[in-house]
């Protein structure tokens, strides 16, 4: 039996929101350790990879796996019928056919429950390897989104661009072209702001905005974002959770 | 021009 309760329903409608829009039919695999889920995009260009660990949940106990097949607009939908600061508790039997979501008000005047119907989803699941990665680039959350989203409205590419302690954003399309060079910086006083870079090798590899711009609806769930890229290998975006990842892997764009 | 990739270029099926 799973049983995951979180102390805000927040964090969980935060998740769902950035990954649904890319993908739609998931597993979440559920273990003593937390939860899971793997998902490819349509196009097969952008892969989630989320883990809840056991410690995001203020009481968390699953005692067998258990797989939950979930249609993440409907899954959307019902988490959001429950207020950011609400219990959030999932429920489920060892083989279930539904999912319980529990809402509970935190001064318990109110408890709400909704019973989602899963899914046998037959997802494709890809073995991803560690990589060693040629720069990361640790940067706030926000101004990654801004720089996509400003980029965007030039061109359907971004090209990243990375030298030693610069790294630079660079679109070019019909009306002209943009550019954004960030260098890192550290701000003692709040170190989320901090910029890092480390770099082995330059790199200079070019992704589709199209995606950025699903990869970037994860802004809110954490304060910065680490950039992993090396030269022609998908690069992993990396959004740190209270305890666990979302993590998107980007297939880039070059020449055959 | 630059072709957009797929992930399965990189990432094996298991």
């Amino acid at each position: 039996m799973l049983e995951g309760k979180f102390d805000e329903a927040s964090l969980l409608k935060k998740i769902i929101d950035a990954i649904k829009d890319c993908v739609q039919l998931c597993n979440f695999n559920c273990t003593e350790k937390g939860i899971t889920l793997q998902a490819v995009d349509d196009s097969r260009v952008l892969l989630v990879s989320l883990l809840i660990g056991e410690e995001a949940f203020t009481d968390y106990r699953c005692d067998r796996n258990i797989t939950l097949g979930v249609d993440l607009s409907s899954f959307s939908k019902m988490i959001k019928c429950g207020n950011n600061e609400d219990f959030l508790t999932l429920i489920a039997e060892d083989s279930p056919d539904t999912v319980l979501v529990v809402f509970e008000d935190k001064n318990r005047e109110r408890i709400s429950e909704y019973s989602l119907k899963l899914m046998d989803i037959d997802n494709e699941f890809l073995k991803i390897d560690d990589m060693d990665y040629d720069s990361v680039i640790t940067m706030p959350a926000g101004e990654f989104a801004k720089i996509v989203r400003d980029l965007k409205n030039l061109s359907e590419s971004l090209g990243i661009l990375v030298t030693k302690d610069t790294v630079k954003f660079l679109s070019e399309g019909d009306i002209g072209s943009g550019s954004v060079v960030v260098k890192p910086f550290t701000d003692l006083e709040k170190p989320e702001n901090s910029v890092k870079v480390s770099l082995k090798k330059p790199v200079n590899l070019t992704f589709g905005l199209k995606y950025l711009s699903d990869i970037i609806k994860a802004t809110n769930l954490a304060e910065s974002v680490t950039i992993k890229i090396a030269d022609k290998v998908p690069a992993l975006f990396e959004y740190k959770l209270p305890s666990g990842y979302l993590r998107f892997y980007l297939a880039p764009k070059f020449d055959e | 021009k630059l072709k957009q990739q797929s992930l399965l270029s990189f990432f094996a099926p298991s």
